[in-house]
């Protein structure tokens, strides 16, 4: 089973840690088992090949890991010259994918993010989503030449099943980038917004704030993943998956870190001196239901949809060109 | 007494909330007897006319408000057709100024706020700070053309004697931005670095933060704002302003609701599920070290600083031009 997860966030907002504390375990150290790779669209046969024989040294990717990168410069120097910061003033957008192995409910689950280290950290930040796109895109023509071969007996899914897009949490609305970044992105990848670091919010923030965030994406004609209804699913089931629905974006909290909490009991969460958030206490915010929306619930969703309806849109709209 | 404090924060950072809890008093609201102007440069005299008066139309100060800005739009505007979303593409940084009195120990203070809505929110921030240095600019050039004139008897003071720079909780680095920001203003203005919303950050997170911010800003050559020491001053004083000072950036929670601590204390703070951040608490936060520093303790000093070194910087560079 294959899961490729786009995770697309500014720097800070608490990525690799939600990452690790979504499937508990530090993905990002290679000593756990797991492939670092800069993916870039010139790279990807590069992962097929790793794949296969799941033997990349680990030293050389380590070395290429944040070298590579593919800038989405607009060609605007003269932006550079007012400055002298070059570097930090245009979007330097780069596409890097771990991969590793996940043991969930028993079932061995290869997960592969796919994160965009730079996306929103620049000064200008005009066009930073292209490279992602493209990296979407180039999952997408990887696939069809793979079905398009003679042997089609094994085809490795390298798709994106679904976008983790982190919002900051400001409390006010979407910023014009959020907004552009998810109206580029939801017809390709099975979108699923989240409102990071969380424990910034009061209850109340919260709420407000993620009906002005529903409102605007709804203005923008952003669809979100929607798990669908089953003929044979029953009145609770309809129920719980339209609840979950209807708490997107899920406002999170993440950490790998054990604290004691007020009962006296080991959990997962972060200490302040005013008391303890705990990641698994769906009291203190929603990473229960990102991780049963994500992870535990639709994985079969996510992939179907990816395949049955993103993936074929794709594909006309590529033949028909 | 005049304080003149530019407060430069991007949207949601809790820049409103932050100066109502350092005067406690929503200075932004009209009916609190405030003046609220939207002081782009070319409107500077008409402040002085309305402090003459002081009785600006609070109709129309309040119609004018967000509707007149300095655009630093770069005249790039093949950014806007690639994006249908011009407005917020580019920089669009107003400047708007609040004057109000406000009672501190018995004196009055006539506290004027200048804020830059837009500062750092556009998907392109390039050359965002320009408004602003011109805003301070015009504030130093109006004192020099007051000071040349034959009747100087009474000269009104509406240079910058502060700048309060809201850092985003990332709890990893200053971002380019911020960076370019506070050199292009610490030679005209005291700057006080803030951390802003830090009720997002650990103990740890803020020591390790505050380091990083520091070694930062001085590999930049960025000078903040350090009270003199006095010759008459005792060991203990000088001791507590390089306590002070050491603390810098503050790391500050603002909040102007109260609520009810562990001790059922009625306190100004933020409730959450896990428990309650005291806004006056310094174990919570360094907000009474920030109202020590910008309010109580070195009033006249941030006056004198200005006018002395600052100002007369501005004054020799421009005279010899
Ligand atoms: N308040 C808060 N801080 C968090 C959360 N998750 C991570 N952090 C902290 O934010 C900082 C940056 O986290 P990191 O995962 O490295 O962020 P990344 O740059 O997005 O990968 C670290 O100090 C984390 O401990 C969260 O849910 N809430
Ligand atoms: N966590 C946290 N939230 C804050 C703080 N100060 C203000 N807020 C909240 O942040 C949101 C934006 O505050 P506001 O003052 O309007 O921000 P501004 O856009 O920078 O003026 C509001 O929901 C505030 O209650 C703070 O110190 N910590």
């Amino acid at each position: 089973f294959n899961l490729n997860i786009l995770c697309v966030s500014q720097t800070g907002l608490g990525k690799s840690t939600l990452i690790n504390t979504l499937f508990n375990k530090n993905i990002y150290n290679e000593e756990n088992g797991s492939n670092i790779v800069n993916s870039t669209t010139d790279n990807l046969d590069k992962i097929k090949l790793e794949d296969d024989n799941n033997t990349i040294s680990n030293e050389e990717s380590a070395e290429n890991t944040n070298t590579d990168n593919v800038s989405s410069n607009n060609g605007n120097n003269k932006h550079n010259s007012s400055n002298g910061n070059s570097e930090s003033n245009q979007p330097n957008v780069r596409i890097e994918s771990v991969s590793t192995i996940i043991e969930e409910n028993g079932v061995n689950l290869r997960l592969t993010v796919v994160d965009t280290p730079g996306f929103g950290d620049s000064i200008d930040n005009t066009n930073s989503w292209e490279p992602i796109i493209k990296e979407v895109d180039s999952r997408f023509d990887q696939y069809l030449d793979a079905e398009n071969r003679i042997n089609r007996s094994v085809i490795e899914d390298n798709r994106i099943h679904a976008c983790l897009y982190f919002i900051e949490p400001t409390a006010h609305f979407l910023k014009p980038l959020d907004l552009e970044f998810c109206k580029q992105i939801h017809e390709k990848c099975n979108l699923i917004p989240i409102i990071a670091k969380s424990d910034i919010l009061t209850e109340e923030e919260i709420d407000s704030f993620k009906r002005k965030i529903t409102k605007q994406l709804q203005e923008a004609g952003v669809k979100l993943f929607k798990p669908p209804h089953y003929e044979l699913d029953d009145k609770e089931t309809i129920k719980l998956t339209d609840e979950l629905y209807n708490k997107l974006p899920f406002a999170v909290v993440g950490s790998t870190d054990l604290v004691v909490n007020g009962e006296g009991k080991q959990v997962r969460g972060r200490s302040y001196p005013w008391g303890i958030v705990e990641v698994d206490n769906a009291n203190h915010n929603d990473f229960v239901y990102l991780r049963d929306y994500l992870v535990r619930q639709y994985l079969e969703e996510l992939r179907e949809r990816t395949n049955n309806e993103l993936y074929e849109n794709y594909r006309s709209e590529k033949l028909t060109k």
